[in-house]
């Protein structure tokens, strides 16, 4: 989409791996700054991985009050000004079975001139957050992600329009030759008469629309409370899961006599009785 | 000049793991097919149900959650939840999608386009799946000229919507490794869905 093209251009000229782009200008608000969002940790296929999915929640939602809270910090303005110009191929000649003559220019060309400012945390406050203890009593949707095994991120930095603007972008083919083709979309441009088909669309999005954004991991540190924020890399488990340790106190472990199982239990483990099954 | 990618990343392994789920697909009963098929055709235009559903198949809420699952017979949902892993295949796939490429496979789905759609689409991913650059290339004008004025133009939205720089008017694109994994899911949701499609 328009949306989505300009938003990946801004990412680039970003410079940053580490910004993604912001896709649905309906969404674009569940992605300001200490936003959660959520993502499956393991997906069916290694071709494509899923996408950010907000919670509609932000950190502050899942953590102890505090008298502290956290000022956003704004960076200076600055403007893109995109200008992209696309001649897919200068020359179209196609040839084929189907009596295809085809030639002419094809161009698309992008333009938009973005005011975006970024809205960050600083290093002291992302510090204190991660001080925080996560409430007692643990909220509905984290404890949904926690089943599924998702993992949880929180925006840190959000890249927002400082005006409303509006994006526009145009393709158009200039024809020239004969179109005997069965095609209809081919035959429609000769039809047309003029060799020249173009198409325009614009579109204004509000001051405030969230372009891009960084994100930190979530992790619940093994006591369950107090929360650590990471790198994005995606390493890590929100939600860690058990450890022997914690199995074999909290379990009762019953082993048959083997010693290599034995060595490997023994240490630290209170043993039990075997048991007549 | 191409990726130096394992093995199991190239475009041969794409195709055996989408022809697992199919295969997988096509084993189902056809009653159950055809439910699939119109229960993801009704939740397509929604992103929001799409999502829901997911959650739901994935997270084992359904026992708990006033869902049409939780309300169906118990044979039906039996069924259902047999099927779960192909279907959450297929929604994971979906979920990849951009809300216009829902609209645009819905249409699909009703006109029935899915399989020219998805040879379209074989024929751009397979000779550029290891390209990381953008490099130039032609449609096959016997593809093409297999769809129908409005769903060549349908098809040819999916395929923009996946970040590929191609238009109707012209039988030439330019491929992008930015395309390559949203490319793939939707190979896969037409693969799918058009198994499905076939009860």
């Amino acid at each position: 989409s328009l949306f989505e093209r300009t938003s990946k251009n801004l990412v680039k000229e970003l410079g940053g791996k580490d910004f993604r782009p912001v896709q649905n200008p309906l969404s674009a608000h569940k992605f300001c700054q200490l936003k959660l969002l959520r993502k499956k940790r393991r997906t069916l296929s290694q071709f494509w991985e899923q996408p950010d999915v907000p919670v509609d929640h932000t950190l502050m939602d899942i953590l102890e009050p505090s008298p502290s809270v956290p000022e956003p910090v704004l960076t200076e303005k600055f403007v893109l000004i995109d200008k992209t110009v696309w001649k897919g191929a200068a020359e179209v000649d196609v040839t084929a079975g189907l009596e295809v003559s085809v030639s002419g220019k094809a161009t698309q060309s992008c333009e938009c001139s973005l005011e975006v400012q970024s809205v960050t945390i600083s290093p002291w406050d992302l510090e204190d957050l991660q001080k925080r203890k996560v409430l007692d009593q643990e909220p509905s949707f984290l404890k949904e992600c926690r089943t599924r095994g998702d993992n949880l991120y929180v925006v840190t930095e959000a890249v927002k329009l400082t005006n409303g603007t509006v994006l526009q972008d145009s393709s158009s083919v200039a024809a020239t030759g004969t179109f005997s083709v069965p095609w209809s979309f081919y035959a429609k441009s000769t039809a047309e008469g003029s060799g020249l088909k173009v198409r325009e669309r614009t579109m204004t999005v509000p001051q405030g629309t969230v372009m891009a954004y960084k994100k930190k991991q979530l992790v619940f540190r093994e006591d369950g409370r107090a929360i650590l924020l990471i790198s994005d890399d995606d390493k890590q488990k929100t939600f860690p899961e058990m450890k022997m340790q914690e199995l074999r106190t909290s379990v009762e472990i019953l082993f048959i006599s083997d010693d290599n199982k034995q060595k490997a239990f023994s240490e630290g483990t209170k043993r039990r009785p075997i048991l007549p099954i | 000049g191409r990726i130096q990618e394992p093995i199991s990343r190239d475009f041969k392994s794409l195709q055996n793991e989408v022809s697992r789920e199919m295969q997988a697909v096509a084993e189902l009963p056809r009653d159950i097919r055809d439910a699939l098929f119109h229960t993801i055709l009704a939740k397509l235009r929604d992103q929001g149900a799409l999502q829901d559903l997911t959650d739901m198949l994935d997270g084992n809420l359904w026992d708990h959650t006033g869902s049409f699952l939780s309300e169906m017979r118990e044979d039906s949902r039996n069924v259902w939840l047999e099927s779960r892993p192909y279907v959450i295949y297929l929604l994971e796939a979906l979920l990849v999608l951009s809300d216009i490429q829902h609209e645009l496979l819905a249409w699909s789905m009703e006109k029935r386009i899915l399989p020219q759609q998805r040879e379209l689409v074989e024929s751009i991913l397979e000779p550029n799946f290891r390209y990381p650059w953008n490099i130039p290339f032609t449609l096959d004008p016997k593809l093409l000229a297999s769809l129908q004025e409005e769903g060549l133009a349908v098809t040819f939205g999916l395929l923009q919507e996946c970040g590929l720089r191609v238009a109707p008017d012209n039988p030439k694109g330019t491929w992008d490794l930015e395309a390559k994994k949203p490319l793939s899911a939707l190979y896969g949701s037409l693969s799918v869905l058009q198994q499905l499609a076939e009860a």
